[in-house]
């Protein structure tokens, strides 16, 4: 999946691409103060293509838990299952519903996007991508959205949360790239000297069906060097 | 189960009844549901309505008892709404929802087989635009409705020149639901879709209901002005047509910093393209170019002939985003290049003077106070020209830019990211592209009024309208005149208008249409959207008497504004609270929302 990280301060935007294999569960955000934890497990191609290149693979079912409120929340391609302690719910993509509980408000926008917005927190954007059901190689996947995060604790962490808090980079050197569209330029963050490629990625949360253009500064390798510690450190068991 | 809002509830009925008098709107949304389950059951009550417009009344009714929202100051309407937040309760209020509106939400819990009314009133006075006063009705019922129906009624005084009424969601087979009747003064609009004919399909259950229904019109026009008095108010528009337009200079100014790269950079270059098609031969124009460095198209201001405007398209394609922003050199070289330009008499002399500057952040490089910024701004353009900030998404601080141009005679209007940015920049030009007057000044009867208005302009636009209200507090006054001064293409002009009060108020008053004293509501809402306006560019202390002085009309007549609120206490004991969202608060800037993602394409 592709992850977009928002750098207001600098009016700019960070990117990377993790490659896991599907199956593969990953933790998104955890903050230990609000109880909020949210996990994404990927999905692939329907086939794998045997020509050597990386998988591209895709968020394909969201768990998010709030301990506080008790709640477990299961986000598929297919449904949306709301436990509630003893009790659950399940919702379709199909349907247009608001539910609002105690400190929680979850908006379901027909075969479009999912809002769930905690009280005091932050609000959540689940967007679903519907692939044409008969394609040979693709299916459906899912895109994680987060705004005013800056209501999350600053303990938060996982591969999107520890950019709830600002990040500082410089980014110098910009010089042409194999691609003229994609420049390189060297970018200094957390003390590290990278190699950078200013690309263009698409924004689904404000626009579901289209998406917006934004440029970002693309960091290769799996994140490394601007994520803390290696991507494979936020692999978990599973969903919840 | 019991938190999901659509299932075991019927709304039978939703109603849209608008009554439109001399352009002022008068709005109001009744919904009837009944809980049709064997238990008790949240029942949502969710409207859009317009920014422009304010909330009046709000009612809920439910098994025959009618609960009544208390418009308050904000401060008292809070104290309510907190001791209701400290019982656990939540509350309803209203958001920005969409670019032109916003939403109101309030949902009450009714007992098995009960039936509730939901009434939701707003005012707004509809302005011209581009030729067209506007009225704009969100659709989207939650369900399919067994009696849905909008009716407006439109009363002009002045007589109807043309009526349409769109839906976005209506398709060909349905144009005919919509039934629409013209005869001099009156107009009427009805849209009234059986059930079956809101259904997206035959046995669908979802509805085709959901966008925009827009009712545009004008009114005839033949004399430039129009006076109305009713009760003690007058009310006077102002839109002279058939007059040469006055030659315009204007100077766009342009954020290339870094983060207009991409998108926002090629949506710019494409508005400005389509702009340079439509600028016309006897005006002056340039380009400001700036990131952390001033990048002047030319060094003076040049006559729109073909030969520049070619050169002009070039230079725009070849624009590039890199660095960072400075307003402030930006701003100050523009008015030095146009005092030059005014100081050599390269420019003629009757024209009008206009920078438009477009940036998507705030100041990063150069003079990074804004407070100086604004001082440096206002203390170079001295009033001479109208400085009109488009502000490119939402990485800015819009107050900033909003204080500056309502300092400069000009104003601020947000470009939304999205498909049709290119549009929105090019419509906005569009509004100011043609001047026809400058330095509109209307005068009334000094002794005989009191309480006025706006009574001074700087321009007066094609296809715009100029409205001044206020009080007659002469009562043994036979006739009023209205004077218009201003400068025009060749010449100062004069325009005068005169009317027989009691005659005036006959007539209008003879009309079934009106209700109540439109004419004094109609006052009351432009007293307060301009004593707002005020506040942003005033000092602390006058700032203050303008906020006082707003929010006692808002009382007095009883209008949800940005210094009210108002509180429906609910039947359960929850207090909900209807606030007026602003476009911008300090808040949202000092923590910017952010949008961290995963996701793939």
């Amino acid at each position: 999946p592709h992850f977009l990280i928002d750098v207001p301060q600098k009016k700019d935007h960070l990117c990377f691409n993790i490659n896991l294999d599907p199956g593969v569960v990953l933790n998104l955000v955890n903050d230990p103060d609000t109880g909020i934890t949210v996990n994404g497990q990927l999905v692939g191609k329907k086939k794998v293509s045997n020509n050597g290149q990386t998988q591209k693979t895709y968020i394909g079912k969201l768990g998010i838990v709030n301990t506080q409120l008790d709640l477990k929340i299961e986000i598929t391609t297919e449904k949306i299952t709301l436990q509630n302690g003893r009790k659950t719910a399940t919702f379709t993509w199909l349907d247009t519903i608001t539910l609002q509980k105690e400190g929680l408000t979850m908006e379901i926008n027909r075969e479009k996007n999912l809002v769930l917005s905690f009280r005091d927190g932050a609000t959540f954007i689940v967007v679903l991508h519907r692939v044409w059901k008969k394609h040979p190689l693709h299916q459906d996947f899912l895109g994680f959205y987060t705004l005013d995060s800056h209501k999350v604790s600053e303990h938060t962490h996982g591969l999107l949360g520890q950019f709830f808090q600002h990040i500082d980079f410089e980014v110098f050197d910009i010089r042409p790239g194999s691609d003229p569209e994609k420049p390189h330029a060297t970018m200094i963050v957390k003390n590290n000297k990278l190699t950078v490629t200013r690309v263009s990625e698409k924004d689904y949360g404000k626009d579901p069906s289209h998406g917006t253009i934004i440029p970002c500064w693309f960091i290769h390798n799996n994140g490394t060097g601007l994520i803390d510690g290696a991507h494979t450190d936020y692999i978990v068991s599973n969903l919840f | 189960t019991n938190d999901v809002i659509f299932s075991g509830i019927d709304i039978y009925s939703m109603k849209i009844d608008s009554k439109v008098t001399s352009r002022f709107a008068h709005n109001v949304i009744t919904s009837r549901a009944v809980n049709r389950a064997s238990v008790s059951k949240e029942v949502l009550f969710e409207v859009e309505l317009p920014k422009t417009a304010f909330i009046t009344n709000f009612s809920m009714t439910i098994d025959g008892i009618t609960y009544l929202g208390n418009i308050k100051e904000k401060e008292a309407a809070k104290k309510q709404y907190e001791k209701a937040v400290s019982r656990g309760h939540t509350a309803g209020l209203v958001k920005a929802s969409g670019r032109k509106t916003e939403k109101f939400t309030v949902s009450v819990n009714i007992a098995a087989a009960s039936k509730v009314t939901f009434e939701l009133t707003y005012e707004e006075l509809l302005k011209r635009h581009l030729g067209k006063y506007e009225m704009l009705i969100k659709v989207k019922p939650k369900q399919l409705v067994k009696e849905f129906q909008i009716e407006a009624n439109i009363f002009e005084p002045q007589g109807i020149s043309e009526l349409e009424a769109l839906g976005s969601f209506i398709n060909n087979d349905l144009t005919q639901t919509i039934e629409k009747s013209l005869s001099g003064k009156k107009g009427h609009v009805s849209f009234k879709p059986t059930i079956d004919q809101q259904r997206t399909c035959e046995n669908c259950s979802t509805s085709f209901l959901d966008g925009d229904f827009t009712l545009k019109y004008d009114v005839k026009r033949d004399s430039p002005g129009n006076l109305q008095i009713i009760s003690g108010y007058f009310v006077h528009f102002f839109a002279p047509a058939n007059l040469p337009r006055v030659p315009k200079n204007v100077i766009f100014v342009i954020d290339i910093s870094h983060s207009m790269l991409g998108q926002k950079m090629e949506q710019t270059k494409e508005a400005l393209l389509k702009i340079l098609d439509d600028v016309k031969e006897n005006d002056h124009f340039n380009f400001i170019l700036f990131n952390n460095r001033i990048i002047p198209w030319k060094e003076y201001l040049v006559k729109a002939t073909l030969d520049n405007l070619k050169e002009a398209q070039k230079f725009v394609q070849s624009i590039k985003a890199t660095g960072s922003t400075n307003i402030n050199d930006a701003l100050i070289r523009t008015v030095e290049m146009m005092n030059e330009a005014h100081k050599e008499k390269v420019l003629p002399e009757r024209s009008s003077s206009t920078v438009i500057m477009l940036t998507d952040g705030n100041p990063t490089s150069g003079e990074l106070n804004q407070g100086k910024i604004q001082e440096n701004v206002k203390n170079a353009i001295q009033g001479r020209y109208s400085l009109y900030n488009l502000a490119f998404g939402y990485d800015m601080d819009y107050n900033f830019l909003e204080k500056m141009a309502l300092e400069n005679n000009g104003l601020t209007r947000r470009i939304y990211e999205d498909s049709d940015s290119a549009l929105q920049l090019q419509s906005f030009y569009d509004e100011v592209a043609n001047p026809m007057l400058r330095a509109v000044q209307l005068h009334y009867p000094i002794n005989a009024t009191s309480e006025l208005t706006q009574n001074n302009f700087n321009h007066y636009y094609d296809g715009s309208e100029i409205v001044v209200a206020g009080r007659i507090i002469d009562n043994d006054l036979n006739s009023f005149t209205a004077d218009v001064k201003a400068q025009g293409a060749n010449n100062d002009v004069t325009f005068t208008e005169q009317v027989d009060i009691e005659e005036t108020a006959k007539a209008l008053h003879d009309q079934e249409y009106i209700f109540g004293d439109y004419i004094e509501r109609l006052w009351a809402y432009l007293t307060i959207q301009q004593l707002l306006e005020k506040r942003i560019s005033a000092q602390e202390e006058k700032r203050k008497n303008l906020a006082a002085e707003a929010l006692e009309l808002s009382l007095k007549y009883k209008f949800v504004t940005p210094l009210t609120s108002m509180v429906v206490t609910k039947p359960e004991d929850k207090a909900t609270i209807a606030d007026k969202p602003v476009e911008d608060t300090s808040i949202q800037y000092s923590y910017p929302s952010r949008a961290n993602s995963v996701d793939g394409d």
